[in-house]
């Protein structure tokens, strides 16, 4: 944000330059800087952009506390259930290792269901994350049920006391109804087996990815109800502002994000510091 | 559909009297709306709007009974030309084997691509061999080895740890066993990260391949650009892909990735099984931006 002497609309245009920039979208920046300017109304700023720079970050962060705060993580439970959905190569799968870690460095006992029955060595990638854990992984090999896969795990996650059951999915486009209704019947699986779970479904987000996130959210939230995002690849250039237009039209959290490609590339959602980054 | 949405939006500024240059700007803001809703990239959605604004403030179009359908087919006309004539054919001309290198962000469908390249060079009587250079990702060597099975299509995967190796030995077993083309798929990495940049400006020296292919998610946002300079600027790339097109994602990334690239747009990905690949149609692209 560069050097105003007063609040011109100069600086507003280079905001929703910024923004959309950062694939917020039309919508919510435009909701955005209306605020913006509200808030800029109300206090006297002497035309300093950090007071304005101040002020944005606040806007940005009160669209996305909110949800963030008002529901804490559902996971008290033995075991507690995490589902894990989204696009094609989003990153779930690397995500839920280093969910597994963070989970781990917790003391809790996790196991991973590999449910994703159809791509190409799937299977493999998720028990060699598993390996590399210490945790154990259960499977049913290539074409198998996943809902079946499903089952069995939170059968057995139950049977052996374990803390967290982390569900990894096969990548789906939102638009194919025949993927949808695979993961309904996933869904319904595990609730037959615990009629509470899954406790969570976290829809995991391509930090690259544009205005489609909001559709994918909507039909994924339709299809296995979404409790959490996870936003991935932020490690690049990306901001993943794609996530601002959830918050506010769908009310879900942003629960942590991915940095990078190792177990430990996780960090918890902080609304402040990821308004920050996004205008950075 | 563009088409009806301009229609109404112009029955609306009409009204009774003639198309002013005002309401001619103002549905150049209602474009503008349209193509960044698309994910075409802000500077991009900047410099066509002026162009086309400027067609548009033609007397052509104020003159005319029906502005609408004048200002859509400027609009539709230099999309066309920003996206590239169709049917860029890739180059492999030169002494067997070819290499081919398949390179992009994570995730973005290289290996998938890869396997789908292949079965649509042996339709063509070609013979493949696919080379599995990633080293880092967890099975991702099984992945492209599950896939040749599938396909029938050797994979060379010597589990050897170098990419450059890997690639170099590709050719070296390509002509021990008649195969005259090799499709090196390498690991996704980040644009930003010099180290895996450098990877693949060594893989490249070494092996020289005359067509080096970039992957890039269809879905990608504003940021899809960024990669795409950064990947042209260290590789010179020769050709586009786009994944994920079977979405409903508008797919503005090809034409942003089009136009600040300058590279042609090869194929389009639309599945996940090996069938699923065709090549790039500038106008059926412009109709899915627009539409
Ligand atoms: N740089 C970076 N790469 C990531 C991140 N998360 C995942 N990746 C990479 O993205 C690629 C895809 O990750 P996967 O975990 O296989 O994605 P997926 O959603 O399970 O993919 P499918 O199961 O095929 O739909 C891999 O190369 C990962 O290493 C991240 O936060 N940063
Ligand atoms: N629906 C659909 N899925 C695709 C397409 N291309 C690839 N995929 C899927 O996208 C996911 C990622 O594909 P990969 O081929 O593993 O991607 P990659 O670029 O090799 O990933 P990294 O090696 O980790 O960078 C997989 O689930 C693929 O099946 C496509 O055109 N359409
Ligand atoms: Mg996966
Ligand atoms: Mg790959």
């Amino acid at each position: 944000i560069s050097s105003h002497s007063k609040i011109s609309e100069e600086l507003y245009d280079e905001l929703e330059e910024t923004l959309i920039t950062a694939d917020v979208g039309i919508d919510s920046t435009l909701a955005i800087l209306e605020t913006l300017r509200e808030k800029v109304r109300k206090v006297s700023t002497n035309g300093d952009p950090e007071i304005i720079y101040d002020l944005l970050t606040d806007t940005i962060d009160e669209v996305m506390r909110p949800a963030a705060e008002e529901k804490p993580l559902n996971l008290g439970h033995t075991p507690s259930v995490i589902l894990i959905v989204g696009v094609n190569g989003s990153g779930k799968t690397t995500t839920i290792a280093k969910l597994t870690y963070h989970f781990l460095k917790q003391n809790k006992k996790v196991l991973l269901a590999a449910a994703d029955t159809f791509r190409a060595a799937a299977t493999e990638q998720i028990v060699e994350w598993g390996d590399r854990l210490g945790v154990q992984v259960i499977q049913q090999g290539h074409g198998a049920d996943p809902a079946a896969v499903a089952f069995d795990a939170l059968q057995s996650a139950k049977a052996r006391g374990f803390d967290i059951l982390i569900v990894d999915t096969a990548g789906r486009l939102h638009n194919k109804a025949n993927l949808m209704h695979e993961l309904e019947k996933i869904y319904r699986a595990m609730k037959k087996q615990d009629p509470e779970a899954p406790h969570e479904v976290f829809l995991v987000l391509d930090g690259t990815t544009g205005q489609n996130a909001l559709q994918q959210a909507k039909i994924f939230q339709e299809t296995s109800g979404v409790t959490g995002l996870v936003i991935t690849k932020l490690d690049g250039t990306a901001k993943g502002g794609a996530v601002i237009p959830i918050c506010r039209e769908l009310g879900i959290p942003l629960r942590f994000i991915g940095i990078g490609e190792k177990m430990e590339d996780l960090e918890p959602f902080d609304p402040s510091a990821f308004a920050r980054a996004l205008l950075a | 559909q563009l088409t009806e949405r301009f229609e109404s939006f112009f029955k609306k500024i009409r009204g009774h009297g003639k198309l002013s240059e005002d309401n001619i700007r103002d549905s150049m803001r209602e474009v503008r709306r349209i193509l960044l809703e698309a994910d075409v990239n802000f500077k991009v959605v900047k410099d066509f709007i002026g162009r086309v604004q400027e067609k548009a403030l033609g007397q052509e179009v104020i003159k005319s009974i029906t502005p609408g359908q004048q200002v859509i087919k400027i609009i539709h006309d230099e999309l066309i030309v920003l996206l590239g004539e169709g049917q860029s054919r890739l180059d492999l001309s030169g002494l067997p084997p070819i290499p081919l290198m398949i390179v992009g962000l994570q995730g973005s469908g290289k290996t998938t691509f890869c396997a789908k390249l292949a079965l649509h060079l042996r339709r063509k009587g070609k013979f493949p061999l696919l080379a599995a250079a990633d080293v880092y990702r967890p099975a991702a060597i099984d992945q492209l080895k599950q896939l040749g099975k599938q396909l029938d299509i050797p994979v060379w995967a010597p589990g050897q740890a170098n990419p450059v190796q890997i690639c170099k030995d590709a050719l070296v077993e390509a002509r021990k066993t008649g195969r005259d083309v090799v499709l090196m798929d390498t690991a996704g990495r980040l644009h930003i990260d010099q180290e895996m940049m450098d990877e693949l400006v060594k893989i490249r020296e070494a092996v020289k391949p005359p067509e080096i292919l970039y992957v890039a998610d269809g879905m990608g946002g504003q940021d899809a650009v960024k990669a795409a300079l950064e990947f042209a600027a260290k590789l010179d790339f020769n050709g586009v892909v786009l994944t994920k097109m079977d979405g409903d994602s508008k797919g503005g990334a090809a034409l942003s990735i089009r136009a600040v690239t300058g590279k042609p747009i090869r194929f389009i990905g639309n599945g996940e099984k090996p069938d699923a690949l065709e090549e790039f149609h500038p106008d059926r692209m412009a109709s899915r931006i627009l539409g």
